[in-house]
């Protein structure tokens, strides 16, 4: 299980990215 | 896509083209910077996995941007149900790229739908670079378009005789407007806002062509999949990095003086 990876809270598994965030504002 | 726009630069980030020998042939998504999420038909067990290309960071077809990078195709796991129940069910493919993608305001990955998502009022959107008319015109920007979800039943009834929807699908589409999915556009995502975080509901799978709003496109149900999602992305092992050479040298230096100085007291 050494390549196993933590998974963040956001529910993404890059441990510094969340998932599902854009940096720009929709219309 | 019909009846759609185009899309601005870092509005879709987790958007990827898959290209087969050069050209864009499908879409998918960024799910984390090893894997990438898309529809299992656009890797038919007849292609050459070493002539499919990753892009992330994408907008324009014909220019990379400061923020496209390129991959190899490492790994693609196939959903073991996928044309088994139905000519086109369990439609999902992970693909495991040869090198980590590094993440920027323009390329991110994309929240799984899970489980137990509720998608009564959702507002969802689909992207891709496939067909922009039922003529064959193909677009050089990403397009994007508002599709109303459809639900099963009425899904059902739509497509009547003509096929069966199974429970791992979700309809979309606009049965007034031409807005749908067409040719080019399977594997990208179809995704949702939920409390300001984008989850992907959908994989564009299939539908009776683009010309018949009637006929609602016809995605692969992200959320019956997720846990497999995860398991495989937990579970496999990431890409075996190739050594440089000087590290390659440095290794073997290493194992002569370690075995000279094994073989040192001896003498």
């Amino acid at each position: 299980m050494a390549h196993r990876r933590p998974r963040s809270q956001s529910g993404a598994w890059s441990p510094d990215v969340a998932c599902g965030h854009r940096y720009i504002q929709g219309k | 896509i019909l009846g759609g726009a185009d899309a601005l630069e870092r509005r879709w980030p987790w958007q990827v083209s898959v290209h087969y020998g050069g050209f864009h042939v499908c879409g998918g998504s960024i799910i984390d910077e090893y894997w990438v999420l898309s529809a299992a038909h656009c890797f038919n067990r007849d292609k050459n996995m070493e002539a499919f290309d990753i892009y992330v960071g994408l907008v324009d077809l014909r220019f990379a941007g400061n923020h496209t990078q390129w991959f190899e195709v490492n790994k693609v796991i196939v959903h073991p149900t996928y044309e088994v129940y139905h000519p086109v069910g369990g439609d999902v493919a992970l693909v495991q790229l040869k090198s980590r993608i590094v993440f920027s305001d323009s390329v991110l990955p994309v929240c799984i739908a899970s489980p137990d998502v509720n998608l009564h009022n959702a507002t969802c959107w689909s992207t891709g670079w496939g067909l922009v008319s039922p003529q064959g015109h193909v677009p050089n920007k990403l397009q994007e378009v508002q599709i109303p979800l459809i639900s099963l039943p009425l899904c059902r009834l739509l497509y009547g005789h003509l096929s069966y929807i199974m429970p791992d699908m979700l309809c979309a589409g606009d049965i007034r407007d031409m807005r749908t999915v067409c040719e080019g556009d399977s594997g990208g995502p179809l995704v949702c806002e939920f409390n300001h975080t984008w989850l992907q509901v959908g994989i564009v799978s299939w539908g009776r062509g683009c010309v018949y709003p009637m006929y609602p496109a016809v995605y692969a149900r992200v959320s019956y999949f997720s846990k497999w999602i995860r398991y495989h992305m937990e579970h496999t092992p990431p890409p075996s990095q190739p050594l440089p050479a000087l590290a390659r040298v440095l290794g073997v230096s290493v194992s002569v003086l370690a075995a000279l100085l094994a073989v040192l007291p001896m003498l």
